[in-house]
């Protein structure tokens, strides 16, 4: 059956795009079909995988209003293995038009439902907000990741985040797990990402993962040519850490 | 009378809390009065001014509500000329219950029209979202200042927030305009920050500072101490980038 995983962290800029598009692309790579949800008004994940906006007329967006099945926005990437469903900026009127809808957090995992065996795992690029858009996604997911940016203010939002995936968990999704904690941009040159990584581990233990994603200048240029850093450049520090991560996330899967 | 400055940009991590920190501070400095508003219910402006969760009892979520007035929810800081209004997480609720209310957009507007008088500037800190918290901010604002990080992804989503702004200005706040654009966490040792630069001013020519904001890890440090980087290292890199935007800024204002 298909995995769900939703990339979240309302914090922004931890690394929750570059982590969905680089984990999904080392997932592919051993042979998983993966699904990339982007969810993200932004469209960064789109991007990353260098869709133009001509290429995206049928979106998340269409898929969350019922408008069509997942089945039909799913796109090709190029990449063995690996397909999107697009998002573009009618997304960000999404948040306040669902207010006012019946089912207004389940309508993603209704239209996941239709995926079901079609991927092994859907991973989903949520945006830096805990609205509705988020919240439709930890109501369809399995399991949440937690990109954790090694920085002094990214840890002040996480204790808001569990209680809201502890909230979703009682109120919506009683199967929802936070599958890990994945620390990016991490500088050796900096003490602060020592200090921030130590904390982590010591409050979250072996929610943790052991693979550390190090700051490397060509992940954040691999976005511009549309490709994911495995591709651009898969020897570099940020590539091979996304390779060890994806090891470490299937054993996860398998253990659970 | 007061000037009221939103510093927003949907986009995630790009410094929108460490400009309207450090550049309150550097405005702070030249003697005049400035109150910071905290709009983003992850509260790092201020967690970055050293304040506890104890001391967050009536904050800009109970002034977005109707519930207290302006003037009953500001704080010192203990840094002269700048006060703040802090912010919790009972904001994330916010979004969805004023979707609902009556005058839903306008509610911080009306707030701030307590203050006129009582500041020279006020820099309201956004969310990474265009929800209802950043449109009440950008409603009740006379100019926006929107930070941009020096990377590719950060790009991508200049061109829809121009337009809300826009979309702003015709239906709610004619007056609304843009500040300008302060290029963020840029790094001289990367390509990359030297070519987002060069083609945001090819794009938005004078609307962007020419002051840049370094990279500089005091920068991040900082909030760890519960500092502005003016006052945790005014000799560092960063603390001299912003005291030369606050002069910057204060020219602008002094010219439009
Ligand atoms: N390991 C890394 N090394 C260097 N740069 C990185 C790394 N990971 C991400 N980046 C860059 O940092 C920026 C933020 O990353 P990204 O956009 O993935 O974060 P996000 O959490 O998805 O942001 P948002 O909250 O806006 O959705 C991007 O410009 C990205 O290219
Ligand atoms: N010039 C700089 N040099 C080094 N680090 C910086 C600089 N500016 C900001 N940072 C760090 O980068 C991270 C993101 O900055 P900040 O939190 O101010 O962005 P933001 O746009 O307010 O984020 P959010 O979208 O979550 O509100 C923080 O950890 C901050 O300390
Ligand atoms: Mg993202
Ligand atoms: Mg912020």
């Amino acid at each position: 059956s298909t995995r769900v995983i939703a990339v979240a962290n309302q914090k922004g800029g931890v690394g929750k795009t570059t982590t969905t598009i680089n984990l999904a692309t080392a997932m592919a790579a051993t042979k998983k079909s993966v699904l990339i949800l982007d969810l993200d008004p932004q469209g960064n994940a789109s991007t990353s995988l260098g869709l133009e906006a001509a290429q995206r007329a049928v979106t998340s967006y269409h898929v969350l209003l019922g408008e069509v099945s997942l089945g039909e926005a799913v796109q090709e990437t190029g990449i063995p293995g690996l397909a999107l469903v697009p998002a573009d900026s009618n997304l960000y009127g999404a948040d306040i038009e669902l207010v006012d809808m019946a089912r207004r957090e389940t309508r993603l995992k209704e239209a996941l439902a239709g995926a079901v065996g079609a991927f092994d795992y859907v991973l989903i690029d949520c945006p830096p907000s805990l609205t509705l858009l988020t919240l439709n996604a930890l109501v369809a997911a399995d399991s949440v990741m937690v990109p954790l940016q090694c920085e002094f203010l990214a840890l002040e939002g996480i204790s808001h985040l569990i209680k809201t995936i502890e909230a979703v968990r009682k109120g919506f999704n009683p199967g929802l797990d936070l599958q890990g904690i994945v620390l990016t941009m991490f500088d050796k040159r900096n003490n602060l990402s020592d200090q921030v990584a130590a904390d982590v581990r010591e409050f979250f233990g072996d929610k943790v993962y052991k693979t550390v994603i190090p700051r490397n200048v060509r992940v954040s240029e691999a976005p511009s040519h549309g490709k994911p850093v495995l591709i651009y450049d898969h020897k570099c520090s940020g590539a091979e850490a996304y390779i060890h991560l994806a090891s470490e996330v299937l054993k996860r899967e398998r253990d659970m």
